[in-house]
Order: structure tokens, then sequence, then C-alpha cells
């Protein structure tokens, strides 16, 4: 494993969004990692339609939440295209699914795998190096207050509540720690990121991991 | 679903405070997480997690480790 690495070096990570007040974290953690998949492959790193995935996506709930495992099935099962957000633009709320011709052009999941890494999170920073950047589910409710550092104490494996995106980690100092893409705009945390330790399954970053395949 | 008020906000305000403090207050090095007042600052615990928390656990299953294969079953 090298010492640090983070998957924005590659440009194959687009810039932090915001998801505004609506509880759609889980939509946009699987659309930022079928974007930057898609770029790791060499496809334009646009930003896909999250609003697409919030309306569509039956087995979850739009703003009021949803599982990213569920998101990733759907769009498994449905080998549907996610579309350019220009074409389906974030609003914030549900709305109805909008269908296009199976002409129109998108990126679709061609598969995902998912695993408890907990007590393993050096293999899951070579899952990372192998596959791109991780969907996550963690405990966030410390990070309401959260300004910047690494997040080592206060933040339990306990129930897990928010879904985000891993792209990088770095263990050049005392600290190890992963780096961590959120979706509540770049006002947030580390220019929208947070740092959270390594080992140690802190605020349980590592109980549910999955890497997606297009 | 809250009534907005600008008491309810101060008073979110002032729990958020008395939070910042506590979390700070443990020692630490200086490459720990510090806390403060941000966008979120205005909201009660309870607000900020029904609008911003929206994903739900998932279950997966443990990555086998390194060396570890399924051991068929066998008869």
């Amino acid at each position: 494993l090298p010492l640090r690495f983070d998957w924005r070096d590659k440009h194959v990570v687009n810039h932090v969004r915001n998801q505004k007040m609506c509880g759609g974290c889980w939509a946009f953690s699987v659309v930022s990692a079928v974007e930057s998949a898609g770029a790791i492959q060499g496809k334009p790193l646009d930003y896909l339609s999250v609003q697409q995935v919030i309306d569509c996506s039956f087995n979850n709930y739009g703003c009021r939440g949803g599982s990213p495992l569920g998101a990733l099935s759907w769009l498994n099962e449905t080998q549907l295209k996610l579309v350019a957000d220009s074409q389906y633009p974030f609003k914030a709320e549900n709305g109805l699914c909008r269908y296009f011709p199976p002409s129109q052009s998108g990126v679709s999941v061609k598969g995902f795998s998912a695993y408890d890494f907990s007590n393993q999170e050096d293999e899951m920073a070579r899952a990372l190096l192998s596959f791109g950047p991780l969907v996550v589910i963690v405990d966030a409710v410390s990070w309401q207050d959260y300004l910047g550092g690494i997040i080592q104490h206060h933040c339990s494996s306990g129930e897990a509540n928010h879904a985000v995106l891993i792209t990088g980690f770095d263990k050049t100092g005392n600290t190890p720690y992963w780096m961590v893409r959120n979706s509540w705009g770049n006002s947030w945390g580390i220019e929208g990121y947070a740092h959270v330790k390594m080992g140690g399954n802190v605020c349980g970053i590592a109980d549910s991991v999955a890497a997606v395949f297009v | 679903t809250w009534p907005w008020s600008p008491q309810r906000e101060a008073a979110a305000l002032r729990e958020s405070l008395n939070r910042h403090r506590y979390l700070n207050s443990f020692p630490h090095d200086n490459s720990t997480a510090f806390y403060g007042v941000n966008q979120f600052s205005y909201l009660f615990p309870e607000e900020f997690k029904a609008l911003y928390l929206g994903s739900k656990p998932a279950w997966a299953p443990r990555y086998p480790a390194k060396g570890q294969t399924p051991i068929p079953n066998v008869s």
C-alpha cells in the first residue's frame, strides 16, 4: 500500500455537491461512485443525475432516505442509464420519475460488491486502490459540529445513518486517516470533506463498504 | 416540520455551543478533529438528523480475510 493515495489526484472525482435539505445522501454517494468509476475507465467526468435516482429508485424513499446498497441493486437489476445532471437536474425534493428513450446516452452499473471490512481497513484501502472510490455508510451524528481535523473520538460505529464516498487515505502522519467526500457543500468541513481515522472502525466507516463497476 | 422561531434557533445555537465545548474539551493532539459553529449550528440534533442523515443501515458480508477461503460443505 502507498502511504498516501487520493483519487482526486487522478482527476476522477467531481467537486463536492450539496444535498441541501433533502435526505438524499444515499443517492449522492452512489451517483458519485458511478461518476468516478466511469472516469477511471476514461469516460468524461460529467455530473450524473442524482434526481433520477431519488425519483426512480422505487426501493428507496427519495429525500426521506434510502439505502446505497438498495440503490446499487436497483441500478444493477434495471440497467438504468444514469443521464447527465443537466438532463435531469437536482431539485432537492421528491418528484415523478422521468423516463428516457433507450437511445439516451448515460452510464449504467454493471455490478457492485459490498463487504464488511471492519478490522480489515488495510484490505479496504487495497479495494479503494483496485476499484476506485468506495461508498460507505457512517454514524454522522457528531458531524453536525465538525470543522476540521481527524475524527477519532465521539464517533462510534453505532447506528449507520449517513452515506458518503471515500476517495483516498493518508498514512504519512501520526494518525492515518480516510479522505471522506460528503454531500453538504464545500463550506462544510475541509472543503466539503472529512478526515476520519483509519483503523478502529471510527464512525462505523468499515461496516458496509461498496465498490461500483460500470 | 418544526415550527421555526428566532427563540428556537437561539436555543439550538446555545445547545450547539455547549456541545462544542464538550467535544473540544478532550485532551488531543493537533491533528484531532475540532468542532464549532457552522451552517448546522442553528438546528437541534434531532432536526439535523431528520434532514441530513437519510441513509438506512445496510448489512454486508464480512470480507474474507487473506488466505481464508470459504470451505465447501463436505459431507
